[in-house]
């Protein structure tokens, strides 16, 4: 969000020259730590929009077993939400994007570093569907699968 | 990309364009890539290739209301004695249903039908599993009256039908009516130890049974007893069925499926949660119940 709790991970650098998290907006703007000295902060709505978009966030992503011929097998369900994350991971990282310290200081370098690649987007969390399908012997199993939804993303 | 549904996600499905983003047609897979990938796949969910089965199989209603309760689609049971098997599925992820080999031929040369002999082939298990616990599923009927007086209901292991030692599983005494249920018929079972499971599963992968009703404190021998262990089978003098463990004469498949003795194994491939998540409450049907009642109960996943 942007309100500056939690951000003592090394943000000294951006106040130093005059930004604090709280002057960055709330996710509104393309601000990278390349651009700091030339910031704009009342670019119009739909440019922000635009860039907000970008975001690394969590899109919608709908598997349709019947698409690939598994509703043969599968009873049920004859598809699920999937998901997946899809956006850059730029400065600033808000609180929302998850992004692990890790990724804070990968997004530091590459922004003095362009060899060095941003962070990437990718789940942060994960949940289990279950499946009732027919084995190879035409017996039918309920069985419950971890890791196939995407939950939430981040950086 | 289609999704509908979750006012959450603004794009409506859309992906956004980005510079790597292919064209609708180079998205097309070649089909080798398409069959490598189909092929991981398959291998992270445990299985070796994907299942052909035959059309048209019958699914045992049983795993359809677990299915269901699990996805807490209560009111798409259909079962109304339905009771989810919350102490067996503590720990598994993956419940395995069987149905007994039927023997080939017709059973008229069955004479004794207070004793009947069912197997189960259970080697399709695979051997990376741990079968956690099991249970065996018996239909009692309205139609299969009991007849006047208690009966009692022995359950052995056996190896064959000729087995001179089958060891003694499990008595219980089955009341005479089936008192409040109005779909007319209710499932009986027997919790397995997980021991029987595993020796089966190590040795030739078959688990038999033999189920014997009798008459309680009955002096009558079983050729001259009403009761009956094997259903209705072939022999119309026996109107007093009780458990439906033989096929009916002209009986279709997808009814016999719904009918017969059923092994529910519920065991754990050592990957991933359980069904059900420690701390979750499933106690009995109370959910279901409230659901059935029409409360405005929000349900949590």
């Amino acid at each position: 969000s942007g309100k500056g709790h939690n951000r003592d991970q090394g943000w000294g650098k951006t106040r130093k020259v005059g930004y604090s998290m709280k002057s960055w907006g709330d996710d509104k703007g393309e601000v990278s730590w390349s651009d700091r000295g030339r910031v704009k902060r009342n670019g119009s709505p739909a440019k922000l929009k635009r860039l907000s978009r970008g975001r690394c966030r969590r899109h919608p992503l709908h598997v349709d077993f019947r698409d690939v011929g598994w509703h043969k097998w599968i009873i049920a369900p004859s598809g699920y939400d999937a998901f997946f994350c899809l956006g850059e991971c730029r400065y600033p990282l808000a609180d929302h994007m998850n992004a692990s310290s890790h990724a804070v200081v990968q997004t530091m370098v590459n922004s003095v570093n362009g060899a060095v690649p941003r962070a990437c987007c990718v789940p942060t969390s994960l949940s289990p569907i279950a499946l009732l399908y027919l084995d190879n012997h035409d017996r039918v199993v309920l069985k419950n699968y971890q890791d196939m939804v995407v939950e939430s993303c981040g950086c | 990309g289609r999704q509908g549904g979750e006012s959450s996600e603004p794009d409506n499905g859309r992906v956004p364009p980005t510079p790597s983003s292919p064209s609708p047609a180079a998205a097309l897979p070649d089909p080798g890539l398409a069959q490598t990938i189909q092929s991981l796949l398959l291998s992270r969910l445990g299985l070796q290739s994907q299942p052909n089965p035959r059309p048209d199989v019958p699914v045992p209603q049983y795993l359809l209301d677990l299915y269901r309760f699990h996805q807490q689609q209560y009111h798409l049971l259909e079962d109304p004695t339905f009771s989810f098997p919350s102490h067996h599925i503590q720990q598994a992820n993956t419940i395995r249903s069987f149905h007994h080999s039927e023997p080939f031929g017709d059973n008229t040369k069955v004479r004794d039908q207070t004793r009947v002999h069912i197997s189960f082939n259970l080697s399709s298990i695979p051997q990376d599993e741990t079968v956690l616990s099991a249970e065996l599923r018996l239909l009692r009927s309205q139609a299969a009256s009991l007849g006047p007086g208690p009966h009692r209901l022995n359950l052995y292991l056996s190896k064959h039908h000729e087995d001179p030692e089958p060891t003694m599983l499990e008595t219980r005494l089955l009341t005479s009516g089936l008192h409040g249920i109005k779909a007319g018929s209710f499932w009986e079972a027997f919790t397995l130890k997980p021991d029987l499971l595993r020796k089966a599963h190590g040795g030739t992968g078959s688990l038999g049974f033999l189920l014997e009703v009798r008459p309680e404190n009955s002096t009558a021998s079983p050729d001259q007893s009403s009761s009956s262990a094997a259903g209705d089978n072939q022999t119309e003098q026996h109107q007093e069925r009780h458990l439906r463990v033989c096929r009916s004469v002209g009986q279709d498949d997808h009814s016999w499926a719904q009918e017969r003795p059923l092994l529910v194994t519920y065991s754990h491939d050592g990957h991933g949660e359980p069904l059900v998540k420690h701390g979750r409450r499933t106690s009995g049907n109370s959910k279901w119940i409230k659901a059935r009642k029409g409360s405005n109960m929000k349900t949590k996943r």
